[in-house]
């Protein structure tokens, strides 16, 4: 579990996760979108 | 708008389920009409109680978060907890 | 609501800011009472027409954001774009 991060900041490790995610088009934005009603 | 603060959680789930849809997209509005009003950035990820993921971003949520990631302390960051604050105190002042 | 779907952005920056405030406590208000109503996890990540970021979590950013990044499941996912088209659904139907 990440430690509850210091106010608001979000630590490194997420960051660098998020964006590995997003650089290898692996983050859910490119999921296939459904229409969900 | 309304005054009632200690909200908590709806437990008929049937009403929860109406009131998640109906308030999700009233919220995905909300976030449409400041990116436009006021020219800015808006991503919103919300996990529903069955952690289904529902998204919104202005333009582009990769571009959003990419951007998070390369920011340093935001200039203003609110949980429950700090809004429940400023909600009691609104409520009384 | 205002039936008015057409908004654009607010040319006078005095008046642009004061919404800017005021829009975005509604909005993360809103996005509280969801996350409390309905009880699911809410994230709101804005960058105003400065760059500055703000944002807000319903519990804590760096939760839902790795939960963000473990989520490959398809679902519901909607830009500026989506929204325009289903208030213009909307405003006709």
């Amino acid at each position: 579990p990440t430690l509850l991060s210091p106010k608001g900041s979000v630590s490194e490790e997420t960051k660098q996760k998020l964006k590995s995610a997003i650089l290898s088009a692996q983050s859910a934005a490119n999921v296939r979108k459904e229409r969900l009603c | 708008g309304r005054k009632k603060i200690q909200i908590s959680r709806i437990l008929d789930q049937r009403n929860r389920q109406v009131t998640f849809t109906k308030r999700k997209f009233g919220l995905m509005k909300k976030a449409y009409e400041l990116s436009v009003l006021c020219d800015c950035e808006v991503a919103l990820i919300i996990f529903n109680s069955a952690d289904r993921l529902f998204q919104y971003a202005s333009s582009d949520m990769d571009r959003v978060l990419l951007r998070y990631t390369e920011c340093g302390e935001p200039h203003e960051s609110r949980t429950n907890a700090d809004l429940l604050q400023a909600l009691k105190r609104r409520g009384v002042g």
